[in-house]
């Protein structure tokens, strides 16, 4: 679960940087 | 006395609104439909369709690339791979418990 969290944390970061 | 009616001039200067400041996203919404499977967020059909099969799914450990094959059962196993590969890179979804199940990072 740790992962996820991981994982989401990094993908919402390249979500904010693809956006701008 | 005079009555105090000059309100035209009454606050018209107020308003400072900021021009549109979307960056990027949605550049393509113009009015036309169907000259492509671009929709309005600069996904394909297919990517939406994956992206939005993914949001639906409320499992904390997100949907498996086999459950999305199964209920795309029109797009074929390399077409999906691929969206979600793309909506990945892009941030829409990322991998949980594997790199076969996927959550969407924008429906909490």
């Amino acid at each position: 679960l740790d992962r996820i969290a991981r994982n989401k944390k990094a993908a919402l970061e390249r979500l904010s940087s693809a956006q701008t | 006395s005079k009555p105090q009616t000059m309100s035209a001039a009454r606050g018209e200067m107020s308003f400072n609104v900021p021009p549109m400041s979307r960056p990027g996203v949605g550049s393509m919404s113009g009015g036309y439909a169907g000259a492509s499977d671009m929709a309005n967020n600069g996904l394909s059909a297919n990517q939406n369709q994956v992206l939005s099969l993914i949001r639906s799914c409320p499992d904390p450990q997100g949907i498996s690339i086999q459950d999305l094959k199964q209920r795309l059962s029109g797009m074929s196993l390399a077409v999906i791979k691929q969206a979600v590969e793309f909506l990945s890179n892009e941030g829409h979804i990322f991998s949980t418990i594997d790199e076969d199940h996927y959550k969407s990072t924008d429906n909490d």
